[in-house]
């Protein structure tokens, strides 16, 4: 049969940053072809093809429904491949080769991780997966 | 090709519109 692809709302205005991607403006109509775990998802709409921050877009049919991973307090281990300095208050700075625990996966790629006493939102795609068994 | 997503972290969604976070 057809392949069905679910249609998502932009909820902003988003002016893109980099070729490949695709302007929005807030009502738009996107088909989603695939959601990348960063928070960068491929999209169409009519026929232009590109990625979308998918914090940016909503589900057509139950704006509250995202179909968002439970937070897992116990934590994931995982390493950063690369640096980030906070932008914002709610964010963690990091170099790169720390090892961090992530708590909660957001589809918008900004996951919570917890390093020591502090939480806050990392980009994932700086993060790798270390295998490794988190010690009780 | 236009199938590797961007290699910078996607924007934050615009603060007033920020979902609920834990």
């Amino acid at each position: 049969g057809p392949i069905i692809l679910e249609t998502y709302r932009a909820i902003a205005d988003y002016g893109k940053s980099s070729k490949y991607e695709l302007n929005l403006k807030t009502g738009d109509l996107l088909e989603i072809v695939e959601k990348s775990p960063n928070g960068w998802w491929f999209c169409q709409r009519e026929s232009q093809r590109g990625w979308v921050p998918a914090s940016y877009l909503e589900p057509l049919e139950g704006p509250d429904e995202m179909e968002e991973p439970e937070p897992n307090y116990e934590g994931e281990l995982y390493i950063t491949t690369k640096g980030y300095t906070a932008a914002e208050d709610d964010e963690l700075t990091l170099g790169p080769g720390e090892t961090i625990e992530v708590i909660h996966k957001l589809l918008d790629g900004w996951w919570v991780v917890r390093k020591g006493e502090q939480t806050g939102h990392y980009p994932s795609m700086y993060l790798r997966k270390t295998g490794e068994k988190r010690e009780v | 090709s236009i199938k590797e997503p961007p290699q910078n972290p996607p924007p934050r969604p615009p603060a007033e519109l920020r979902r609920k976070r834990p």
